[in-house]
């Protein structure tokens, strides 16, 4: 009933929901076997609130504030459309839930890090509705006790505990922006001695986790009325006649990608300098052959 | 002084508004010229000084022709580099700017319809494949790009603060294009 890709003996393997086309479980193949974790992941998006900027209750969702227009994310699609492509080197799951969004899910032989590229845009708004697209991982089962941990601004990782702040008392009017914080480089939780996970990105973004094993990533916004704090335009930005098309990637790592070389706290810290510090890469023709160039 | 004009973009983009993307549209478009050619300028200034490490060819003769001059493709996140789609060979240079070793999967925009050799610096053949790009990506509005896959090798332990070179020849072998090729399967959705 399900889809399983992997690359030989070694390396990650991932299951996905022959029903939906979204993952569904993935695990590090050894020598004795496979051990499977669950995992969803999925694409929803949150209605950008309008409003004339005339009273606080009627604030846009605009460039300074993220304020959706009610508590819940709507799914972009319930299933997405799937390619598997597959090689020496590399296995990819190509999912398209809408023209407007996709993915490419990647693992390279050998590594231990799920590649998630996600397209986003142009987002449509014929509908009148401003967008905001997030990356939604979920760890099901996992108690995570409304705790997760961000990265600011190039300091530590910091502590966030749902509509709770360390040194006052909340009110929180705002459920989901409220519990959204700065994440530019990664969004870890942790349920346990046996379970953690991370969420790293290649550019800093907004990012949540409004229930127990969630992770939320805030990708591309598209949105129709000025929040009123100065900047004057909406963030409506337009290219070629439409809504901006923006590309990137998200990493997800487990505990159980550890290993007696580098646990958990490793896999991060690596991965995180590696994406920081990625290779330059150029290219230039020749006319010469192979032998002759060396 | 050729590092100036990328210094001064960055120290104008420390400003919150470009930080945190809330600036008027004409200002973003200003950023985005003033990071363009400051890093256009900074990658003519790389590709002067891989000349003179003799990593660019004719480097060691009186410096080498523009069109021997390394190329940093900026839209490579949507696919697409004009050198590697048009050129019959050539070669790709990684630079490490980690202070120890590693490995990286290149991935190179090219045009279907052809197998690439990939050979390293010591004259060994390198294991690469060819993926399809995503066709959300073909259709991106304004990508104008000839490439259809991506070649993708490993680059292995790249030395820290240095450099991997390697060289791509074009081939019309079959034989070739058909090792490479990845395998492409479209599972029927159950509903």
């Amino acid at each position: 009933k399900d889809i399983e890709v992997n690359l030989g003996n070694q390396g990650l393997a991932v299951l996905l929901d022959k029903d939906t086309g979204l993952l569904k479980s993935i695990g590090v193949v050894r020598p004795d076997g496979i051990t499977m974790v669950k995992v969803n992941q999925t694409y929803l998006w949150y209605a950008g609130m309008s409003g004339n900027n005339s009273q606080e209750e009627f604030r846009a969702s605009g460039a300074y504030i993220f304020r959706p227009d009610g508590a819940h994310a709507r799914p972009v699609a319930a299933a997405a459309n799937v390619t598997i492509v597959q090689g020496p080197l590399v296995a990819e799951i190509h999912q398209v839930w809408t023209p407007w969004v996709s993915q490419v899910i990647r693992v390279y032989k050998e590594e231990l890090t799920l590649e998630m590229e996600w397209l986003v845009g142009p987002i449509p708004i014929n509908d009148g509705v401003g967008k905001e697209v997030v990356s939604r991982v979920v760890w099901p089962d996992i108690s995570t006790n409304g705790t997760f941990y961000t990265d600011a601004n190039g300091r530590e990782m910091i502590k966030r505990v749902k509509n709770y702040r360390p040194t006052w008392q909340l009110h929180n009017v705002e459920p989901v922006a409220g519990n959204y914080y700065p994440v530019n480089s990664r969004l870890v939780i942790s349920g346990g001695p046996d379970f953690q996970a991370a969420l790293m990105n290649d550019r800093s973004q907004g990012g949540t986790s409004l229930d127990d094993g969630h992770m939320e990533l805030m990708l591309h916004r598209r949105l129709l009325h000025d929040d009123a704090f100065g900047v004057g335009e909406p963030l409506n930005e337009t290219a070629f006649g439409e809504g901006l098309v923006a590309r990137g990637k998200l990493f997800l790592l487990h505990s159980d990608f550890a290993n007696d070389d580098c646990d958990f706290g490793c896999l991060h810290r690596s991965l995180g300098e590696k994406l920081m510090l990625e290779p330059v890469v150029s290219f230039t023709a020749t006319s010469k052959p192979a032998h002759a160039w060396r | 002084p050729r590092l100036e004009r990328l210094k001064e973009a960055m120290g104008v983009l420390q400003h919150h508004d470009a930080v945190s993307g809330t600036a008027k549209q004409h200002v973003t478009n200003d950023y985005s010229e003033r990071l363009s050619q400051g890093v256009s300028e900074s990658f003519q200034m790389v590709a002067e000084a891989y000349s003179k490490l003799n990593v660019v060819e004719g480097g060691d003769e009186g410096g080498p022709e523009a069109a021997e001059m390394p190329v940093f493709c900026p839209l490579l996140n949507v696919s697409s580099c004009p050198t590697t789609e048009a050129s019959e060979a050539f070669t790709v240079t990684l630079y490490n700017p980690l202070a120890r070793p590693r490995s990286f999967h290149a991935r190179v925009p090219v045009p279907g319809g052809a197998g690439y050799k990939v050979t390293d610096h010591q004259g060994h053949a390198v294991v690469s494949q060819l993926v399809p790009v995503p066709d959300a990506v073909l259709k991106v509005p304004g990508r104008n790009s000839s490439a259809t896959y991506e070649l993708v090798f490993l680059a292995q332990d790249i030395p820290p603060l240095g450099l991997l070179q390697f060289h791509v020849q074009r081939t019309a072998n079959l034989r070739f294009q058909k090792e490479q090729m990845s395998q492409i399967l479209r599972p029927e959705r159950s509903h």
